[in-house]
Order: structure tokens, then C-alpha cells, then sequence
């Protein structure tokens, strides 16, 4: 996974 | 990824499935709030504007599912299925959910950008969508099993990603306090219809209100 960001949620 | 926002996105897709299933088999929107359908519309489409600029085989994937099948539920609704709705019981006034998001998505974005307002917007009109479909299940008093399963699995979803932020933040620290704040506030907004679903359609009797 990558860096974590809010748009890696629905 | 973990197995909390896995499950929830799983309990968005059944969701999904249950109402497309309970249209197409009964050949009927009865019980069903337009203007929710419509809000959910608008949520995917400001939400997942970076469709067009980025590429992950999972949330791509499920951001097209959430587009087009909140579109063809629309579809259904407007066209094939429209004798079946009753506009003079979806009366919930929007426009006070779409102001009350815009106002907060411009005053309070992550960035001054367009696509990080409209996503700003779309996280807290999602948190409050529900309330056209939760004010008309509050109007009649009462509801198809059918329906109540649909509301149930679309809080469940987003209950479970509340887990699922704690699980990201012990895990990678990372927070996102919006998402955070407009995803409990839209599962306290479900916890009164959960109550009742949990102590009456569980247990096999109808879903009336008290």
C-alpha cells in the first residue's frame, strides 16, 4: 500500500 | 487495507445488491426515498472526481460500481419504476443538507483546491444522505424487511470503517479527523434505526416504529 491518504477509502 | 474497511465496503456493496434486487423483483421503488438515492448520486460523483487523475485497481473499481449503480438506481427510479413513487411522502428538505455541506466543505477544506472542496462536500453530505429515507420510514411508521435490510447494511458500512480508522491510526498513525468526525456523526444517525431493526426485524416481527 502506499502512503497513507484519505482518498485510499471509498 | 484491513478487514474492517474490507467488511465495510463489503456491507456497501450488499447494500447495493438488496436494492437493485428488491426494485427489480417486486418491480417497484415503494418505500424507497428518491431524494436519498439522488444525495448518494452526488456523493460518488464530487467524491471520486480522481477517477480521472489516479488508478488503483480496488478503489477504482469500486468507485465505478458506486457511480453506476447509484446512476441506474436513479434510472429505475425516474424511469421504469416511477408510477411506483411517492413524491408527497419524500419530503425531507435537501436543500438545507446540501447548503449546510457546501458551507462546511468551503469553509473547512484540506485545500483550497476544487477537487479537495467537492470531496470535502461529499464526505459530510454523505454523513446526513440517510435522513430523506430515515424521515420517510419515520413518516409511514412503518417498513418493507426488504428496506430495512437495505438501511441496515449502508450504516453497517460505514460503522465499520470506525474501527477501521482506529485500526489505521494504531497501525500507521494516520488520521484523517473529517472522515472521522462525519463518520460517527453518520452512524449515530443510524444507531436509533439499528436499535429497532436490532430488537424487532431480527427477531422476525415487522419493522414499526414505537
Amino acid at each position: 500500500e502506499a502512503k497513507p491518504s484519505r482518498h485510499d477509502e471509498l | 487495507m484491513n478487514i474492517f474497511r474490507l467488511a465495510g465496503d463489503l456491507f456497501h456493496l450488499i447494500s447495493i445488491f438488496i436494492l437493485i434486487h428488491k426494485m427489480t423483483t417486486s418491480k417497484s421503488c415503494s418505500g424507497i426515498s428518491f431524494k436519498s438515492q439522488a444525495l448518494y448520486l452526488l456523493v460518488y460523483v464530487t467524491r471520486y472526481l480522481d477517477l480521472f487523475w489516479t488508478f488503483a485497481l480496488y478503489n477504482s473499481t469500486m468507485k465505478i460500481i458506486f457511480i453506476g449503480s447509484s446512476a441506474y438506481v436513479l434510472h429505475l427510479m425516474t424511469g421504469p419504476f416511477k408510477p411506483t413513487h411517492d413524491p408527497n411522502i419524500d419530503t425531507f428538505k435537501v436543500r438545507y443538507l446540501i447548503g449546510g455541506a457546501a458551507i462546511l466543505a468551503l469553509l473547512f477544506p484540506y485545500k483550497w483546491t476544487p477537487a479537495e472542496v467537492l470531496w470535502t462536500f461529499s464526505i459530510w453530505l454523505e454523513s446526513v444522505a440517510i435522513l430523506p429515507q430515515l424521515f420517510m420510514v419515520q413518516r409511514t411508521g412503518a417498513a418493507e424487511t426488504i428496506t430495512t435490510h437495505y438501511i441496515f447494511a449502508l450504516g453497517a458500512y460505514r460503522a465499520l470503517y470506525i474501527p477501521n480508522w482506529i485500526y489505521r491510526y494504531l497501525t500507521s498513525t494516520f488520521w484523517d479527523p473529517l472522515s472521522i468526525i462525519a463518520g460517527v456523526i453518520q452512524t449515530v444517525l443510524y444507531s436509533d434505526f439499528f436499535y429497532i431493526y436490532y430488537t424487532k426485524v431480527l427477531q422476525g416481527r415487522k419493522f414499526e416504529l414505537p
